[in-house]
């Protein structure tokens, strides 16, 4: 464990914090994209199978269990708890055109061809695109909340810290992970256009509005 | 195939 592990990791905490405590204080899911959410269920589901095989840390365990219940949550908030506030009109992201080429991609570029193994890749390809639902989102409404842009600022963050956790790794412990490196490249390109727009206009204090 | 790489992070 390292400072941008462990900051990367606290940061994604965050960000799940922030969407869970926005939608329970406000008693509205408004702006948010259950697709994203859906999505990112599933790469917990997929990724973590190995909670009941391998043991890690105790840090580790906590942690997948809380990303688990808590993404788990976020669904049933917004697809039953909050179901009339969700925005379903904004939010037409079609999944199955991310789902299935991560899919495809980890049954041909995998570490070893075992169903776990190929279940972790997909959830490593699938997380780098799964905030794309809520970006679209964003730029079909042209605008965020603040706490929104908060949210996809910290999740945003969480992987840009691990990038700079895989060269610290890899200059101190010769460790490194291919297909997570690229797919987290991906994951952080993505954020980039965001990240510019919170830096120029959330920070000083204006909502995030995209130009007509 | 690239090598199998322990999984300890999140």
């Amino acid at each position: 464990m390292n400072i941008f592990r462990l900051t990367g990791d606290l940061a994604h905490l965050l960000a799940i914090i922030i969407l869970l405590l926005k939608i329970w204080k406000t008693r509205s899911c408004a702006g948010i994209s259950g697709k994203s959410q859906i999505l990112f269920a599933i790469v917990y589901t997929t990724r973590y199978l190995d909670l009941v095989t391998t043991y890690v840390s105790a840090y580790n365990t906590l942690m997948k269990i809380f990303f688990l219940g808590s993404s788990f949550a976020t669904v049933y908030l917004i697809y039953v708890k909050f179901k009339a506030t969700y925005d379903h009109n904004h939010d037409t992201f079609r999944i199955e055109f991310l789902i299935l080429p991560a899919v495809i991609l980890a049954l041909l570029i995998n570490h070893a061809f075992t169903p776990l193994e190929i279940l972790w890749t997909f959830s490593i390809y699938l997380e780098s695109v799964a905030i794309l639902p809520q970006l679209f989102m964003v730029s079909k409404t042209g605008e965020a909340e603040s706490i929104t842009s908060h949210y996809l600022f910290a999740l945003g963050s969480y992987r840009g810290l691990y990038i700079l956790n895989w060269i610290y790794r890899y200059a101190m412990e010769s460790h490194y992970d291919l297909i997570a490196i690229v797919a987290g490249i991906v994951q952080t390109v993505l954020y980039c256009d965001f990240f510019y727009l919170y830096i120029t206009k959330v920070l000083k204090g204006k909502k995030l509005q995209l130009p007509a | 195939n690239t090598k199998t790489v322990v999984k300890d992070e999140l």
